[in-house]
């Protein structure tokens, strides 16, 4: 493994967006390791509809919750062409499910895996490297005052409650770190990111791992 | 529909201030996370869980470890 390792690098992860007071983080998390795996494939990088998952996935919530291992079994079932987020741009609140004729160009799934990486961060790292950003749900409860920083302590791993998208890790400093991305916009944590701990499980951060295939 | 009120809002708001305090109090390792006012400070954080945390949990199957195999009685 390299000591840093950051997709950002390679230019294959969109901007962080906000999801403002809708809970679709479930939908943020999956539409980003989208465009991101499409990217690592030579497609062009471009922003996805994250509000096409939330209208469209009829086994979540839409802005009222969701788990992204049921939008990825949607996706993976259903091959739905992902549009782009200017054709189907977000709302912040559930919509009705707009279709698209088949001449529209999309972007559809092959697949998924979907693992418990505790006390395996490491065989983590590698699945980052070798497949592309991470969704993973995490503790967020004391993400509520982050500002910047190393994650390290006040984060249990007891009940995950928010998707997350991993880029990448840096382990060149004592305290070796994720990289995080978040959907809460680039004025929260460090432009949009957070910083935790690796090797711990810390937030429960190796526990629920999924990763895209396109 | 969020009942929001300037009342509440401070209300949570020094609450936050309370909790930065305690979140900042242990002893600062090398980078440690640091937490302070930021735009949910104005949220109680039952009210931040209501609305931002809304990711249902799965049940994921471990990775499998990776398997070492002995090849001596390989030709």
């Amino acid at each position: 493994l390299p000591l840093r390792f950051d997709w950002r690098d390679k230019h294959v992860v969109t901007q962080v967006r906000n999801q403002q007071m809708c809970g679709g983080c479930w939908a943020f998390s999956v539409v980003g390791a989208v465009e991101s795996v499409c990217a690592i494939h030579g497609a062009p990088l471009k922003d996805l509809s994250v509000q096409q998952v939330i209208d469209c996935s009829y086994n979540n919530y839409g802005c009222q919750g969701g788990s992204p291992l049921s939008a990825l079994s949607w996706l993976n079932k259903t091959h739905m062409q992902l549009v782009t987020d200017s054709e189907y741009p977000f709302k912040a609140h559930n919509g009705l499910c707009r279709y698209f004729s088949s001449s529209q160009q999309g972007v559809s799934i092959k697949g998924y895996s979907a693992h418990d990486f505790s006390d395996q961060e490491d065989e983590m790292a590698k699945a980052l490297l070798t497949f592309g950003p991470l969704v993973v749900i995490v503790d967020a409860v004391s993400w509520q005052d982050y500002l910047g920083g190393i994650i390290q302590h006040h984060c249990s791993r007891g009940e995950p409650n928010h998707a997350v998208l991993i880029t990448g890790f840096d382990k060149t400093g004592s305290t070796p770190y994720w990289i995080v991305r978040n959907s809460w916009g680039s004025s929260w944590g460090v432009n949009g990111y957070a910083h935790v701990k690796m090797g711990a499980n810390m937030c429960g951060i190796a526990d629920s791992v999924s990763a895209v295939f396109v | 529909s969020w009942p929001r009120s300037l009342g509440r809002e401070a209300a949570a708001f020094r609450e936050s201030l309370n909790r930065h305090r305690y979140l900042n109090s242990f002893p600062r390792e090398n980078a440690t996370a640091f937490y302070g006012i930021n735009q949910f400070s104005y949220l109680f954080p039952e009210d931040f869980r209501a609305i931002y945390l809304r990711s249902k949990p799965s049940r994921f199957p471990r990775h499998p470890p990776e398997v070492q195999m002995s090849i001596t009685n390989v030709s």
